[in-house]
Parts: C-alpha cells; sequence; structure tokens
C-alpha cells in the first residue's frame, strides 16, 4: 500500500 | 512537523482553550452547541485510541491528552455543571443524522479495515462536520457572542492550515491521505459562508437562517 498514513498528525 | 502543521495545531488549541475559558468565565454556556462538542469528543476518542498502542512523540502525546481532556471538560461545564445556561431550545440538530452516514462510510471507505483505522476515518470524516450543530445553532438564535466567533475562526483556520500541511508534505515528503484530505477540503469549506460573516462583519456575527 504506498503513501500508508503514519497517523503522526493530530 | 511543518509551519503550517504547527500553526495549525496551534490555532486548533487555541480555540479548545478559548471555549473552555469563555464558558468557565461567564459560567456560562449560552450560544454553545452541546452536541457539536459532544461529536469533536467523540472524534478525539476515537482518532486517539493510538495513545495506548503507539508513541510518535513528547508533542503528539501531550496534544492529544490535552485535546481529549479539554473536549470532556467541555462537555462537562456544559451539560453538568453549567446545565441551566444550556440553550437546549435552539441546539436542535439531529446528530444522529451525522453519526450514522459517517459510521457507515467509515466502513465503505477507509485505508485498511482494522479497527484502529476504521475509528480513526470515523473520527476523520465526522470532524469535518461536526461543526454543523454549532452553526445550525448561531443561524438559529441569529447572532453569536464575539469570543464565539473567535472560536469559530481559529476552528475553521486549523483545518485551512492543514490543508497547506498536506499540500507541503506531499511536494516534499510524497506523502498524502486522500481520505484525510477531502474530508478536510470539506470541513473548510463548511466554515467558508462563517469566514466571509466573520471578516466582514467583525463583531456580531449574525447568520442569515
Amino acid at each position: 500500500q504506498d503513501h500508508i498514513n503514519p497517523k503522526d498528525e493530530l | 512537523m511543518n509551519i503550517f502543521r504547527l500553526a495549525g495545531d496551534l490555532s486548533h488549541l487555541a480555540a479548545i482553550i478559548i471555549l473552555l475559558l469563555k464558558i468557565w468565565k461567564t459560567r456560562s454556556c449560552a450560544g454553545i452547541s452541546g452536541k457539536s462538542q459532544i461529536l469533536f469528543a467523540l472524534v478525539f476518542t476515537t482518532r486517539y485510541l493510538d495513545l495506548l498502542t503507539s508513541f510518535i512523540s513528547l508533542y503528539n502525546t501531550c496534544m492529544k491528552i490535552i485535546y481529549i481532556g479539554c473536549a470532556y471538560a467541555t462537555v462537562h461545564l456544559i451539560y453538568m455543571k453549567f446545565k441551566a445556561t444550556y440553550d437546549g431550545n435552539h441546539d436542535t440538530f439531529r446528530i444522529e443524522f451525522l453519526i450514522v452516514p459517517v459510521g457507515g462510510l467509515s466502513f465503505l471507505v477507509n485505508h485498511d479495515f482494522s479497527p484502529l483505522e476504521i475509528l480513526w476515518t470515523f473520527s476523520i470524516y465526522l470532524e469535518s462536520v461536526a461543526i454543523l450543530p454549532q452553526l445550525f445553532l448561531i443561524s438559529k438564535t441569529g447572532e453569536a457572542e464575539t469570543i464565539t466567533t473567535h472560536y469559530l475562526f481559529c476552528l475553521g483556520v486549523y483545518r485551512a492550515l492543514y490543508l497547506f500541511n498536506w499540500i507541503w508534505r506531499f511536494y516534499f515528503e510524497g506523502f498524502f491521505d486522500m481520505i484525510a484530505i477531502v474530508a478536510g477540503v470539506v470541513q473548510t469549506i463548511l466554515y467558508c459562508d462563517f469566514f466571509y460573516l466573520y471578516v466582514t462583519k467583525g463583531e456580531k456575527v449574525a447568520i442569515p437562517s
């Protein structure tokens, strides 16, 4: 899966 | 981290603090939609469950705890402590009409069919419409206190700044999350009507019902 969101944003 | 995301987070934090202080200092939640605050508490709860599973940074963890704490404190002030000042007659938006479709959509359109991912997706979709009860309340009463308009302005600006953050991250990091971007665009568009009134009217904002 490309562009996995690292969920590092609030 | 980039300047747009930091500015966005600080604007979001400012909005949350402004609202909490406004209710606490005036000992009144008149003109505030308790339903929107319930939705925001739900957004933070479903989005920040990863507090229990992953550590990103001290900043990330602290901000999440502050957001969740302030959200529940605000709901508590509205529905318990200053319940007598709650404008239940005007805060009548049916939030189940938001939660059910958003819940269904998060099952249909997500990046990964895992519990945490679906809850995250639910929180992203829900946040984009969570302000509707508040805007609906203001349109019904026909006006908003100045401090409430500052709260809404900061809240609206935060996600608009996040849009610039996503442009920045796409350009410099090749990162993009279509779900967050589309929801963020919808969320920001919902504020446009308010932004126009906030900028043109300055003082008392009267959203024509």
